[in-house]
């Protein structure tokens, strides 16, 4: 579908994606993790898209397994939600992720 | 106003209240701290109010100065969202709180 297509083109034009929702704590973890990781991802907000806020959620669940949000993707790679990607900041492996990824 | 008079009778005939909601992985980190402590709040779900549910967070916010969720109330007295609990909790200072509600 049109939908899918462009969830794939922003996740591979794009190191650091992050699907979102402007009221929800645990997406503006992740957004302020990677702004002090000195990233700057590419944030769709999907509360702000209208009807095609929902549409969209239900596409990445299609594509990632994964309904909620904050919905993460690093050099195309799904990483999963807020609690995933803090996982990965603690075990040391979020920086060398993000670094491959801006290399690409 | 009627919904004012139904919170205030809410909070003081109840030893813990959370208004909340479902999907909102803050409110589920409040209702789980409260678990873990043996504690069985009354949890109000405002996404599952229907138009009463917005009507209620707005007037939260005219009581508590509080619009967003969870809005945390033990022994009637207002402690503010899930920051703010896991905060007292750090402190050792939310189960004297909570001893205290209950024997009210
Ligand atoms: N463990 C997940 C939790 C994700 C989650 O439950 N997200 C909630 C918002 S905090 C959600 O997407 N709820 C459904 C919705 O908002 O449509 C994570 O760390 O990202
Ligand atoms: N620091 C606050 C954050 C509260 C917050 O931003 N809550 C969000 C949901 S996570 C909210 O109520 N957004 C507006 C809404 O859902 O109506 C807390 O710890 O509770
Ligand atoms: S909506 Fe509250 S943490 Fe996501």
């Amino acid at each position: 579908s049109r939908l899918i297509e462009s969830v794939n083109n922003t996740v591979f034009q794009n190191p650091v994606v992050i699907y979102s929702k402007t009221w929800c704590s645990y997406s503006l973890e992740v957004k302020s993790l990677f702004k002090r990781l000195g990233v700057e991802p590419l944030v769709i907000e999907l509360d702000q898209l209208g009807p095609q806020g929902p549409q969209l959620q239900r596409v990445l669940e299609r594509l990632t397994g994964q309904y909620t949000v904050p919905n993460i993707f690093i050099g195309g790679k799904h990483i999963g939600g807020c609690t995933d990607t803090v996982k990965l900041h603690h075990k040391g492996e979020l920086k060398s992720l993000l670094s491959e990824a801006s290399k690409q």
